[in-house]
């Protein structure tokens, strides 16, 4: 009885976006299938949606979201998101042109384990679930675990710190799942992690104050996304370097992985509006996707016409 | 599930170097229990700080010691939680 629209403005559990998964693959059996790429410190699945109309392998796009567990906007975000690619192709010519040519790859849930205890123990909860052996404090931040400048600049050694970086890079079975996935598929040629809430679209590099060799290309395709963005509700995000836009950050993933070769390394943090920071209202989700839109597609569409 | 009655998000403007480093030290001081919603770094960026009840007093009274200007981003923590369980719990009896 429960009208689409009114079931993505709200905000869910994880097994409801899982079992919703299941729905949105029946639905698009074509397009869209569901894979595991490994399990979590808990043992839950770690799924990715993958958007494909191809039998052999695309060259790909890498999508996640919710890898800090209490940015709710972000995993709701993904679940919009899911559905509108599925909705779109065949409809969107832009977008039916991209998955004719690229596979996408959607992991809505990055950290399950952590979004699984903001909905039953703590809603503030930001890292991985694993234990610290001799500290009583539990979780690794899992945008600090790559093996990129690990342990430097804004990463923390202390297991009870939000920003702790873990006893070694990948040491978490989240970020390693995919690292592996993105290593083994060898083809992947945008990463895009999505975060929230200071209103940033941010990439390479946030261990150094270097520039990245693409930094021109990079910075000028920011600022269209951020364009294409603040065009849909006039939601003012700033774009740059991680280091010099935000603060210096060391073991994060896209650093990490515009370090093996992904070019089109980018990081989303979402809204807040100033007002609510982790807490933004469920009224806000689809205000935030809408507008996530627009500039998710300008770096997908720039990473499909100049292949490298 | 953990509560954050009366804890409060105070967001902090940050225009001297000598603020920061206040800052990086009050984030020391575990006593305090404060969740930095991000990392004091930048001069001219707001710093959102979750403060549990029982450390406000102290905390507001060392920025205002040290002349560090904020304001109070949200007044209670736990009552958004709870409008943000209330608009959950609707959502479910409309799935039904």
């Amino acid at each position: 009885s429960c009208s689409w629209s009114e079931f993505f403005s709200f905000y869910h559990t994880l097994d409801e976006i899982y079992s919703w998964m299941d729905y949105l693959v029946a639905r698009h059996p074509n397009l869209v299938s569901k894979i595991q790429i490994g399990e979590s410190y808990e043992k839950r699945p770690l799924y990715v949606l993958k958007f494909s109309t191809g039998k052999s392998r695309y060259r790909a796009i890498w999508i996640d979201t919710g890898i800090h567990s209490r940015e709710w906007i972000t995993q709701a975000t993904g679940v919009w998101i899911a559905n509108k690619i599925a909705t779109e192709y065949g409809k969107n010519a832009s977008l039916t042109a991209l998955l004719d040519c690229m596979d996408i790859f959607l992991e809505i849930v990055a950290n399950p384990d952590g979004f699984a205890y903001t909905h039953s123990h703590d809603r503030l909860w930001r890292k991985t679930r694993s234990i610290n052996p001799g500290s009583l404090c539990v979780g690794v931040d899992p945008n600090r675990n790559w093996g990129v400048g690990f342990g430097g600049l804004g990463a923390s050694s202390n297991p009870c710190s939000q920003t702790y970086h873990g006893p070694c890079p990948f040491s978490e079975n989240e970020t390693k799942a995919i690292a592996n996935f993105i290593l083994g598929h060898g083809n992947v040629a945008a990463v895009i992690s999505i975060h929230s809430y200071s209103q940033v679209l941010m990439y390479p590099y946030s261990y150094t104050s270097q520039p990245a060799p693409d930094r021109q290309e990079l910075d000028a395709l920011a600022k269209e996304a951020v364009e294409a963005l603040t065009a849909v509700h006039g939601t003012r995000y700033k774009y740059g370097n991680v280091f010099s836009t935000i603060y210096p950050a060391a073991g994060v993933t896209i650093d990490w992985t515009y370090d093996i070769g992904v070019k089109y390394s980018y990081t989303f943090e979402l809204r807040d509006t100033g007002c609510y920071g982790f807490l933004l209202p469920a009224t806000q989700i689809i205000p935030t996707a809408e507008e996530t839109w627009p500039a998710l597609m300008k770096i997908m569409e720039h990473a499909r016409d100049h292949p490298y | 599930q953990k509560r954050f009655v009366g804890d409060q998000v105070l967001r902090v403007l940050t225009d001297k170097e000598e603020h920061i480093a206040l800052l990086r030290e009050l984030e020391e001081s575990e006593d305090l229990q404060l969740d930095y919603w991000d990392v004091p770094s930048k001069l001219g960026l707001p710093l959102d700080v979750r403060v549990p009840s029982q450390s406000l007093q102290l905390v507001k009274t060392f920025l205002e010691s040290n002349s560090i200007p904020y304001t109070t981003m949200i007044e209670d923590v736990q009552k958004l939680l709870d409008e943000e369980k209330r608009a959950m719990r609707r959502a479910r009896k409309l799935k039904r």
